[in-house]
């Protein structure tokens, strides 16, 4: 619960937020692709974490039904993995909801 | 020296060889463009040998110069990781390496 209510702090205070693993390549496609558009996400490691990554993974799991990796939140809004964020990104929806935050 | 002649013996002794991680998008990427193209890899994966997995990796590198997974063998030779092996695949070269082989 502990652990919970810190997601649910972190994705509601930051506006774009990725939950990620250092060494994978998706992780690593999806926090290039913010790059690529100019937006900062705060990143979480979760292989970074010791014995909490997998706490959290799994925390992230039960507030989200999404057990992998990268979990992608903006505006508090869980949107998925990488390829779902490809996809709105493609679709031109990724702007849409970006603008709507204030921070492109 | 042991663990690298066995992987020497496997990559020589079958046509596809693809050194993977279960849990890996890439490493799934290129497994199912295989099965696409109707090719039958040999699979290994790495996350399943218990100790042995980061010793292969290791390995791997010494043999390759490549530590990432996944790595892709074809006909003995080390083709790359899943962006090289796709790049093959739209130029067309995937199938002329493979029809070297008698096995598509
Ligand atoms: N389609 C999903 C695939 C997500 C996925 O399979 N992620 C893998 C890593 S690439 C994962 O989390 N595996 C379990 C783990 O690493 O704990 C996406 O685009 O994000
Ligand atoms: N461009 C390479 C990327 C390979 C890569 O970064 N692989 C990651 C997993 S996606 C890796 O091996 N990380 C270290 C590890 O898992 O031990 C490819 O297309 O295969
Ligand atoms: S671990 Fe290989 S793509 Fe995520």
């Amino acid at each position: 619960a502990r652990l919970e209510d810190s997601v649910k702090k972190t994705v509601a205070e930051n506006p774009v937020v990725i939950y990620s693993k250092t060494w994978c390549s998706y992780s690593m496609e999806v926090k290039s692709l913010f790059k690529r558009i100019g937006v900062e996400p705060l990143v979480i490691e979760l292989d970074q974490l010791g014995a909490q990554g997998p706490q959290l993974q799994k925390v992230l799991e039960r507030l989200t039904g999404q057990f992998t990796v990268p979990n992608v939140f903006i505006g508090g809004k869980h949107i998925g993995g990488c390829t779902d964020t490809v996809k709105l990104y493609r679709k031109g929806e990724l702007s849409t909801l970006l603008s709507e935050l204030d921070i492109d």
